[in-house]
């Protein structure tokens, strides 16, 4: 019986059964490409070595899968509604920016049609504009006091360029308004030209 | 406060603060954390120089300094839960790594996880007042990630009861531990272990490096700091040479396989239990990567809002870098990946806990898998951060290049985190054994379970597309 996957690209737990699918395709593809090899071969080794790259794909499709439904499930967790939806947002934006990138094994499983990868990729620009006006309020809730960032670019208080004027003052190569190179080489070479 | 992010933040339609307590695990989490931080922050103890105009050995210095105090500080604080550790380690230090960090990330839990009872009364309370600083010799010069290729020798001598470990040669000699070099005065060595004439494989040993008191490396040892790297210039990683160094038969950690008193040899339980904290550290190698790239991104995503660039409307003023697409293509997506490394970190260090408590218990079932997840999110998650920090350096135009930006310190430091613990595609690998064996399972008619468990619907599965 066929086991069809409907995608919305709307909804993060459909991306989670999409990367479910990609995952199992390449873990599949990897297995017969193995099979393949050690019935050509015989040698366990040799087919495994030959199949490495297909199997790393498979890993990386399984990898991602978790990693996105993890992410997913995370949301149902979140009580506040606005922080549940700004979340749900770069839920979407990290789903479909990773089949966006990988739209060649979403397209080759049969997962995506050519249509809906063009429609992922729409929607990947679309949420960049939704996240926007959040971009800088989603990255103070890191948290990270500016001792711990150690950045002059990345201060709490945006006054990065009065601070990085002040930073590049204390170089040690500013220790002295001449630097004793001056005299010991350019100083000599220039009495000599 | 600059004008560009008063704007952004009072634009926003959430309050960060409440995510913040989502980060953190709830509001009293994130309180007890600033109250760490608060700690360290009005300790004029702890404060130093910019690290980025001092030297190798300067930082190393400044860094052993406040490793030494931040562990009377602990003291003074009363700090012993394990994750407020952490915590502090990380706010002294500044996220930077640090010489006690195998000392106390990876030599105290391989003594809790592996030693004998006997053995723990022995070494654990030294090794917790720092009588005994120890430190993780697995990789040697010629062998990283197939740690069954290890060359060092521990040969069991039944006359004597003692082990004699070697370093037969020069690609055997362990290189890279970190804290090796100067710090450590013990290393819990990974050895072929050799008994009645049989290798057994790779076990560990707990070996005294260097004379404690006067710090000299003891007779038959060759240790050094193997110079400057990439990054990690507070840290003295090292190179250990062993030549007929004996040590008492009880100093093998016993806990699993042991090596009775005439040399019989009695198998653990799993083979696998040998490598437990390496699969400590790449699952919190998985939270390293959350940190790094939330950092990263915190940086550029700011800074993109400060700095004005260019033209988007011609005769209009230069606008937000963040305003431009291209801009947030880049951030984006990272910013979501940061978000999700740190759910799937947390994840894995809960999972971590609870299959570690089984296996105390003496179930071993889930054991594969926790060694085939941590492998592959370990290496899928430090390789995006990785070249994720990269991309935010770039996204910060001249200035990421600016050691004041921080980018350059923080690519520096996660980067080794790729091959440490496992070099990526070799972890890669690994999974990819547990992922066939899985389907292999399912084709003769057996179901899996856990992350893998979508592969018992293969069978019946033909994917096929369909219309939104």
């Amino acid at each position: 019986a066929a086991r069809p996957v409907t995608v919305l690209v709307n909804d993060p737990v459909s991306l989670v059964e999409a990367y479910k699918a990609r995952a199992a395709w390449l873990v599949e593809a990897a297995a017969k490409n193995l099979q393949a090899e050690l019935n050509r071969r015989k040698n366990k080794d040799d087919a495994w070595n030959v199949t490495s790259v297909d199997l790393v794909r498979a890993t990386d499709a399984h990898c991602h899968y978790v990693v996105v439904k993890l992410f997913t499930a995370k949301l149902s967790e979140i009580n506040n509604a606005a922080v549940r939806a700004v979340m749900t947002d770069l839920c979407l934006l990290f789903a479909l920016h990773g089949i966006s990138k990988n739209a060649g094994d979403f397209l080759q499983a049969g997962i995506l049609t050519n249509t809906q990868v063009n429609q992922v990729n729409q929607h990947v620009k679309e949420l960049l504009a939704i996240i926007r006006p959040n971009a800088v309020a989603l990255v103070d809730a890191f948290d990270y006091s500016d001792s711990y960032l150690g950045s002059v670019l990345g201060r709490y208080d945006g006054n990065v360029y009065e601070t990085m004027f002040e930073w590049a003052k204390k170089s040690p190569l500013n220790q002295t308004e001449v630097h004793e190179s001056f005299h010991k080489y350019l100083k000599p070479m220039l009495s000599k030209l | 406060m600059n004008a560009d992010l008063r704007r952004e933040r009072a634009a926003a339609t959430f309050q960060p603060e409440l995510l913040t307590h989502v980060l953190d695990g709830g509001a009293e989490r994130t309180r007890r954390r600033r109250e760490i931080e608060a700690l360290i922050a009005n300790d004029p103890d702890f404060q130093h120089e910019d690290f980025s105009f001092l030297s190798r050995s300067q930082r190393y210095g400044q860094a052993i300094r406040k490793s030494a105090l931040m562990v009377m500080k602990l003291r003074e604080y009363g700090i012993a839960d394990p994750d407020e550790i952490y915590l502090f380690k990380s706010f002294v230090h500044h996220g930077r790594p640090e010489p006690l960090d195998l000392h106390l990330g990876m030599f105290l839990p391989t003594l809790l996880t592996q030693a004998t009872p006997e053995q723990q009364d022995r070494f654990f309370m030294p090794a917790w007042n720092l009588e005994i600083i120890g430190t993780y010799a697995q990789t040697e010069m010629g062998h990283g990630s197939h740690v069954r290729g290890l060359e060092t020798t521990a040969t069991y001598d039944p006359a004597t009861q003692e082990f004699i470990l070697n370093s037969p040669t020069v690609t055997s000699i362990k290189w890279w531990p970190g804290g090796l070099g100067k710090t450590s005065n013990h290393a819990i060595v990974l050895a072929q272990l050799y008994t009645l004439g049989q290798c057994k494989g790779l076990h560990a040993f707990i070996v005294p490096i260097r004379e404690l008191g006067t710090h000299k490396p003891l007779p038959g040892i060759t240790v050094g700091d193997i110079g400057p790297k990439f990054g990690y210039d507070e840290i003295d990683n090292g190179y250990l040479k062993m030549d007929n160094f004996r040590i008492p038969r009880e100093n093998m950690l016993m806990k699993y396989a042991q090596v009775e008193p005439d040399g019989t040899y009695v198998k653990p339980l799993s083979d696998k239990l040998t490598y437990g904290t390496m699969v400590f550290i790449r699952a919190h190698i998985v939270g390293d990567a959350a940190r790094a790239l939330s950092r990263s991104c915190t940086i550029a995503i700011r800074y993109s809002a400060v700095r004005h660039q260019s033209e988007l409307k011609a005769g209009e003023p230069e606008p937000q870098v963040l305003d431009y697409q291209t801009q947030q293509y880049k951030l984006f997506p990272l910013l979501g990946a940061a978000y999700a490394f740190h759910f799937v970190g947390t994840y894995i260090r809960d999972t971590y806990r609870r299959i570690s408590a089984d296996i105390i218990e003496g179930d071993l079932s889930e054991l594969p898998e926790l060694h085939a997840l941590t492998a592959g999110l370990k290496a899928f998650c430090s390789w995006i951060a990785n070249a994720g920090i990269e991309e935010c350096r770039m996204a910060c135009g001249g200035h990421g290049y600016s050691r004041c930006s921080g980018l350059p310190d923080i690519y520096v430091t996660f980067t080794p985190s790729c091959t440490y613990e496992g070099e990526n595609t070799v972890m890669m690998l690994q999974t990819a054994r547990f992922l066939i064996k899985s389907y292999m399972q399912v084709g003769s008619g057996q179901r899996v379970t856990g992350t893998v468990s979508y592969l018992n619907d293969l069978p019946r599965q033909h994917i096929q597309p369909q219309h939104v």
